[in-house]
C-alpha cells in the first residue's frame, strides 16, 4: 500500500492511498485504504495523515482522522501519530501498522507498532529543502 | 523540519515521491501530485502491495482499493474491490470529479471506470499466479476464515459455518509485504 500526503506552499492539503490489499483475502474484502479517516484523511485547516498495515484492524479506529484532529488541537505530528497508534494497540497489542502525519505548516512525523519482523518503519519525504526524495525512518 | 511544499508517503517508494514532487514543481495541484504519485506506484507495482499482479485473493484474483481526498473542500473519491482496471487512483479521482458519491465498489466500480475511459485488462501476472499456487499447495495458509468447517488453519475450502464458535482472537503472523 502507498499512502501519500501533499501540501503546497499555500497550505492546500491532499491525501490518497492505493493498494491491492491483503494476500489471500476473502473475495470482497476491503481494507482501510479507501475509507476516509481510516486509510487517509486531509483537512487543510489542520493537516493530513495516512495509514498502512493490517487494514482489517486499523479501519476500526479511524487513525488518520484521529491524528488530524490531534494536530488540529496543536499536537505535533509525531505525537499525533503515536497517540493514534497507541489507541489501536490498547485493543490489539500485536497489530501490524504505521502512520504518517503532517500538519498544514509542513511539520511531519510517523509512528508504528513494534511486532516481530517489524521494528522500524521507513517512509519518504520530499520538500523544498531536499528537492529530492529522502528516506526517513522511525523506530516502532 | 517545516518546509513547504511537502510530499510524504508510506514505505520507501521513492519513485512515487519523485512523481508527486515533479507534479507539484510543474504547477500541478496537491490532488494532481497525490494522483501522480500513487499512479506511479500502481504502474511500478510497488513492493507487490500496490497495483496489478499482487495480493491475490482466495480465488487468485487481484483487486484494487484507492482513495483521494481534497483537504480544502473535503471531497473524497474512492474505489474498493475494483476489478480489471490498473489505474485505481485515477478511477478514485474520477469518482470525485464526475459523481456526487464518495465510494464505488466491485464490478459496478469497474463499469464506471470503463465508462470514464479507463481500459479493462487482466490484473493477473505470473507473480500473482505463483503466489496463489504456492498458497494452494500450502493448504491455503495463511487464512482469514474462522469458525468454519473444514478447519481453515489446516484445510482449503469451500467452507461452511461451524455451529460452535471458538472464543478469543488469534494473533496473526506479520507479513510486511501483505498490507493495506
Amino acid at each position: 500500500t502507498i499512502g501519500m500526503i501533499a501540501i503546497d506552499e499555500d497550505g492546500h492539503v491532499a491525501a490518497g492511498t492505493s493498494t491491492n490489499g491483503a494476500r489471500h483475502k476473502v473475495p470482497g474484502r476491503v481494507g482501510d485504504s479507501p475509507i476516509a479517516g481510516a486509510g487517509a484523511y486531509a483537512d487543510s485547516s489542520a493537516g493530513a495523515a495516512a495509514a498502512t498495515g493490517n487494514g482489517d484492524i486499523m479501519m476500526r479506529f479511524l487513525p488518520s482522522y484521529l491524528a488530524v484532529e490531534l494536530m488540529r488541537a496543536r499536537a505535533d505530528p509525531s505525537a499525533a501519530c503515536k497517540t493514534a497508534i497507541s489507541r489501536i494497540k490498547r485493543h490489539y497489542p500485536e497489530f501490524f501498522g504505521a502512520l504518517i502525519c503532517a500538519n498544514a505548516t509542513g511539520h511531519y512525523g510517523a509512528a508504528c507498532n513494534k511486532v516481530p519482523g517489524f521494528s522500524q518503519f521507513h517512509y519518504m519525504v520530499s520538500d523544498s529543502k531536499s528537492n529530492i526524495p529522502l528516506l526517513k525512518s522511525v523506530d516502532c | 523540519h517545516a518546509s513547504l511544499p511537502l510530499v510524504i508517503n508510506t514505505w520507501p517508494f521513492g519513485d512515487a515521491t519523485a512523481a508527486a514532487w515533479s507534479s507539484l514543481q510543474a504547477g500541478g495541484s496537491v490532488l494532481d501530485a497525490v494522483e501522480k504519485g500513487c499512479a506511479r506506484c500502481e504502474a511500478d507495482q510497488c513492493d507487490g502491495s500496490v497495483g496489478y499482479g499482487g495480493s491475490p485473493d482466495e480465488t487468485g484474483e487481484t483487486t484494487l482499493d484507492a482513495m483521494i481526498m481534497n483537504g480544502d473542500t473535503m471531497e473524497v473519491g474512492a474505489v474498493a474491490d475494483l476489478r480489471r482496471i490498473k489505474n485505481a487512483i485515477g478511477v478514485a479521482r474520477a469518482v470525485m470529479e464526475h459523481t456526487y458519491h464518495t465510494l464505488l465498489v466491485g464490478e459496478s466500480a469497474s463499469v464506471f471506470a470503463e465508462n470514464m475511459g479507463f481500459i479493462a485488462e487482466d490484473l493477473t501476472t505470473n507473480k500473482s499466479r505463483s503466489i496463489y499456487s504456492q498458497w494452494l499447495k500450502g493448504n491455503c495458509q495463511p487464512n482469514y476464515r474462522k469458525n468454519v468447517f473444514p478447519d481453515p488453519s489446516k484445510y482449503c475450502g469451500p467452507y461452511k459455518p461451524r455451529a460452535t464458535r471458538k472464543p478469543g482472537r488469534r494473533a496473526r503472523r506479520t507479513n510486511i509485504h501483505s498490507h493495506d
